[in-house]
């Protein structure tokens, strides 16, 4: 479903040039579940940038669902990104004005629901994470943790096939963090295609496959027993 | 050196009202290496936040060597900040129009260094956390991991003796948490005192004590042999 061939990202700072990352080869099947580690800079958020449509790479192409991305238009990108994706964020990327049930209700609006089952739907959402009482809050009268988990019921509630988490327990706590893993473990089972972003080994040890990044470089790609 | 007697922290939400500290008693004395620990949104921010005179309690005294800051003005609050404490945000709270060197030189802008030398302080404190090749990039040219040591070089370059650190380590690998780690343990063995957030019992392990916090209060307060 996902497949990127010799993938480079080079950005330019003043007159220096960085090789985020240096060519990728990665081929992801329908309802995998995999984790990418590595170190700080490696690379990771930046595969992860490009894999959810949100950045176009410097070179090198990227199949998803067979139709090559780095051939489409903004608006066709948008599109595929909107009906097959869900993203969490590094940073979470919340809209600051908005509430938490909206700031979730918003991937629905590019759905065929109308307003009421769009609530119902953000609603609940928000209660799997556990913020059934804090949906009114805006993201400045959040903890970071509670945060996060606004960010992870957004990527989550237009049922994505695919869904992309960049350190997704980063700011939880043990016993927030394993109910969120448990979540994902049910979407895996359920169906869905599962790339997580984590530096944690007790997260990675969920997915099936473990990728191993380094200067913009896969450096090992194993079943999560062998890694 | 910190002293927080009945400690109330209140929010408003529409008609909603959120105790986010609840009678918090704390001591920390001079050259203590503390860990506060907590499920998400139990008050561990905000506890944080307090101590580092960046907000004031609803209820309750905050002695801070020996002075009565709940009195202070904020002018000399901002003083006893600048002069004492340094802080690492969970959110990291860099500017994002300046480079990492520049937002490292800022704490410095009150102290009585030349230009010059705060430069030369600003650079060898980005050398120490790994980033001397990325001093000219922007927070958006930076990853995760590289935006959260600015954070971290930008509180420890104007050498605070009491550090601040609100999860420091929570979107780092684990040999870049390491080198992190170990050089909190270098200053806390040269006489500053530490308290740090974290949901990682590894990290907590580098303190001598843990506090353990839940729905605004403290529940356990022991050595982090007996945690
Ligand atoms: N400005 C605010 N307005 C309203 N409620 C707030 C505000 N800031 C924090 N809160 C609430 O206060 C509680 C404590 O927040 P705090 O940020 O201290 O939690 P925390 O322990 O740091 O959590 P985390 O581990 O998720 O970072 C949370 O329930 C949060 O929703
Ligand atoms: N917009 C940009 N301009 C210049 N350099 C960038 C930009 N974005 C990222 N980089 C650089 O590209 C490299 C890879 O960044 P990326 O965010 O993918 O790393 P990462 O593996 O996610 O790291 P972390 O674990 O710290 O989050 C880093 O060295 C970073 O400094
Ligand atoms: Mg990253
Ligand atoms: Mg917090």
């Amino acid at each position: 479903v996902i497949q990127l061939d010799n993938i480079t990202k080079v950005y330019k700072v003043g007159d220096e040039t960085i090789r985020a990352l240096d060519g990728v080869n990665l081929e992801v099947g329908p309802n995998e579940y995999v984790a990418v580690m590595g170190t700080s800079g490696s690379g990771k958020s930046t595969l992860m940038t490009i894999l959810g449509c949100l950045d176009r790479p410097t070179a090198g192409t990227y199949l998803l669902d067979g139709k090559l991305t780095t051939r489409m238009g903004s608006a066709a990108l948008a599109r595929v990104r909107n009906e097959r994706i869900g993203f969490v964020f590094q940073s979470f990327e919340l809209l600051p004005r908005f509430t938490a049930l909206k700031n979730v209700e918003l991937p629905l609006i590019y759905s065929r629901s109308g307003w009421w089952n769009r609530r119902k739907r953000a609603k609940a959402a928000l209660e799997t994470v556990g913020l059934g009482p804090r949906m009114r809050h805006r993201p400045n009268q959040l903890s970071g943790g509670q945060r996060q988990r606004v960010a992870i019921a957004r990527a989550l509630v237009a049922r994505p096939a695919i869904l992309l988490a960049d350190e997704p327990t980063g700011n939880l706590d043990s016993a927030t963090s394993d109910e969120i893993l448990g979540l994902f473990d049910q979407l895996h089972t359920s169906g869905q295609t599962i790339i997580l972003v984590t530096h944690e080994a007790d997260v990675a040890r969920h997915a099936r496959r473990v990728i191993r990044m380094k200067d913009g470089k896969i450096r090992s790609d194993l079943g999560s027993q062998e890694d």
